[in-house]
């Protein structure tokens, strides 16, 4: 069971919203759940991304990242890094 | 902002279509807002626009008006700016007009955005570091509100891929949606391929000098004096005070460390009453300061102007000649004296040139795709300010309300600003039509004032320096669609995901093509070095100019290659008319390293079409 420091905030980009119905947060769920093991959805999903395109953002690990990573549906997944102001 | 419209030629008595620009809304994704400033009062202003769907979340004690008409945080409290750049950069964009705004009387003037009509929302992502996470979030939200044009200049210190970068991914939902997003270039130049906006819907905005350069003046000895770089609000009188070298008033440090006024090195007994000479920038202000030192002289190793900031106490920084003139004097004398005077300002005929930090391309991501696009102003840069926020980064105690600051940063809401001045006359461009416009009217800028040894051209600033006046009848614009950038990903990308993005059943042509044929206002070939080449480019240009118009090609040659247009007049019957034509750049032995520019211009008698034309090696 991965513990707090072995995950990391990261973004799951899914691309455009889809057209027609569709419930966003309940999808983000269930890609979520596909690959997290042992710990409680709520507690990783950090950010839903639902208004103008389509992802969501949630405490992964290595390992987690890989398997969104490789799902056909995820466009990318990517550490959320520290921007600067300039 | 007191001088950079003026410095452009845009000046308070520009035409403007003032119903239509209080229409339009920018969306400032930064550090927040102080809602309380002048800058953004709402006297005069009618309710938000009907099409505004956003909403005034900005936390506890956060009101927002018919100015500044929504605010939301996705980090800290409240969308209260605790840093002061969010303020900053809001009020470069869309300020109101604020007579008599100056920072200790320097920069005196009236302080305005580029469209003072227009509204504000804020969407704070920073407090101060700022996460990728919260920037999309910010993204999400200002695109739904309704938000027209989003100026954000935050970014990575590195170039990301578009698909792994959260402003490449913001900004692409938001062209899609007919908002343009400017972004600053980055403030890790003088190096090679340091820009770190890489996506080509984004404008992508360096920071370049106004004509208004604020310096200051050390005198010492029988009156010799220097020139210095800094801020420097501060006034000794006149009167001349003890001078003294780091390495001479330490106790307890190397006397390496001792000159560069390393943290711990300065003996508070012995700098008191004294100013103090530093051979480094960095450590050794927050030293000189904390050790109760009067003031203070630093070395500015990198010959950099434009490295000018706010000190708390009397200080500046001296380029190495002017600098060891004053070691000299220290060393020929046994009581040196000498005075620090508080800034003042000069006339700099040489301007705009870009700012040695501004960051440049090539474009490591996108190759064909010339980044920066534009140059706007981004040195010494008057505007709003946080008075909660401190002034400088030496635990300085003073409260202002506008400040003057240096950045790409600053930078980036000039162009933000421009660009919502030419949609208040164009209502219904495209934000491709809206970015080519820019980048084809801008000034021609040359290498004449930058230094040796650092990357040049088109490079550090783009298609050249942002005009307004121009930028609002360009005649000619290039064109994109969204299916314009989604051809463009499918060169790069694995069309399943290219499928997600677009959300559409678009697919990727059999026959991909070349990013070199992708309609951008301005062209970029990566050869290989001393090798014969020849490239091609393709573009088509629409006629938003004069019905009845007919554009003669020009080619300013270099002897290093031919170029060919094909063909060489552009016959218009009709308004949005499109007529395509093609470049052919060949040539031989560009060396390793190295580039070859020139530029194409479509001339009509009265519009001015201008794009650069760079073949580059790695």
């Amino acid at each position: 069971k991965a513990t707090s420091e072995d995950r990391e905030v990261s973004i799951v980009y899914l691309g455009s919203l889809p057209h027609g119905v569709y419930s966003p947060l309940s999808h983000h769920h269930s890609i979520l759940q596909r690959v997290i093991q042992g710990s409680s959805l709520e507690s990783l999903l950090v950010r839903s991304y639902k208004r103008s395109f389509n992802g969501f953002a949630a405490k992964l690990t290595d390992q987690e990242r890989e398997k969104l990573a490789n799902m056909k549906e995820v466009v990318s997944v990517f550490p959320s890094r520290t921007y600067q102001l300039q | 902002t007191t001088r950079s419209w003026d410095f452009m030629g845009f000046d308070e008595k520009i035409n403007r279509n003032a119903t239509v620009e209080s229409d339009i809304i920018i969306g400032v994704i930064d550090s927040g807002i102080w809602p309380e400033s002048e800058s953004f009062t709402d006297v005069g202003f009618g309710p938000a626009p009907k099409r505004w769907k956003g909403a005034c979340k900005g936390g506890k004690n956060f009101t927002c008006n018919n100015k500044l008409i929504g605010a939301r945080y996705y980090t800290a409290e409240s969308a209260r700016d605790g840093t002061g750049h969010g303020t900053h950069t809001a009020s470069t964009a869309a300020g109101n007009g604020v007579k008599d705004a100056s920072f200790y009387g320097l920069a005196q003037g009236t302080a305005r955005g580029g469209v003072p009509s227009a509204r504000i929302a804020a969407y704070k992502v920073c407090a101060p570091t700022c996460m990728a996470h919260n920037i999309l979030a910010a993204f999400d939200d200002a695109i739904n509100d309704g938000v027209d044009i989003i100026t954000i200049s935050i970014g990575l210190g590195f170039m990301a891929d578009v698909y792994g970068d959260a402003i490449s991914i913001g900004a692409f939902h938001a062209m899609e949606n007919g908002i343009l997003t400017t972004n600053s270039a980055g403030n890790n130049g003088p190096s090679d391929g340091t820009v770190s906006s890489p996506a080509p819907w984004i404008l992508t905005v360096a920071a370049s000098s106004i004509d208004r350069r604020i310096i200051d003046k050390v005198v010492f000895g029988i009156g010799t004096t220097v020139v210095g770089n800094s801020v420097n609000s501060f006034t000794l009188n006149g009167t001349s005070f003890p001078l003294v070298h780091g390495k001479d008033v330490s106790s307890n440090c190397t006397e390496e460390d001792a000159g560069y006024c390393k943290e711990g090195c300065l003996d508070s007994q012995l700098v008191k009453g004294k100013i103090v000479l530093c051979d480094r920038y960095t450590s050794a202000i927050p030293e000189a300061y904390k050790a109760g030192a009067l003031g203070s002289v630093v070395l500015n190793f990198y010959n950099d102007d434009d490295l000018s900031l706010i000190l708390p106490l009397a200080a500046t920084a001296l380029h190495p000649k002017e600098y060891s003139v004053m070691m000299s004097y220290m060393n020929s004398t046994r009581d040196p004296q000498g005075t620090i005077l508080k800034s003042e300002y000069i006339k700099d005929p040489a301007a705009p040139h870009v700012a040695f930090f501004s960051s440049r391309g090539p474009n490591l991501i996108l190759p064909e795709i010339i980044k920066p696009d534009i140059s706007a102003p981004g040195v010494q840069i008057l505007a709003a300010y946080s008075p909660d926020a401190s002034i400088s980064e030496f635990e300085d105690k003073r409260h202002v309300k506008y400040k003057i600051m240096s950045g790409t940063s600053m930078a980036c809401p000039h162009a933000a600003g421009v660009a919502a001045y030419v949609k208040s006359f164009h209502p219904d461009w495209s934000p491709a039509a809206i970015k080519s416009s820019l980048m084809t009217t801008a000034w021609p800028m040359n290498d004449t004032s930058t230094k040796s040894n650092i990357s040049t051209g088109e490079f550090a600033y783009g298609s050249g320096h942002i005009n307004p006046v121009k930028a609002i009848n360009p005649g000619l614009v290039y064109e994109a669609s969204k299916e314009d950038y989604i051809r463009l990903l499918c060169m790069k990308y694995d069309e399943g995901k290219v499928r997600l993005v677009s959300g559409d059943n678009s697919t990727c042509p059999t026959d991909k093509g070349s990013p070199l044929d992708h309609n951008y206002p301005s062209m970029a070939a990566k050869v290989a070095p001393m090798n014969p080449f020849a490239v091609k480019f393709h573009r088509r240009v629409k006629n938003v100019g004069l019905a009845n118009s007919s554009y003669k090609a020009t080619i300013f040659q270099d002897s290093k290659v031919e170029i060919k247009v094909v063909p060489e007049i552009l016959s218009f019957k009709s308004l949005n008319e499109e007529k395509a034509f093609d470049v052919t750049v060949a040539g031989s032995g560009v060396p390793f390293g190295s580039q070859v520019s020139t530029q194409l211009v479509w001339f009509d008698g009265s519009h001015s079409v201008r794009s650069p034309i760079v073949v580059y090696t790695a």
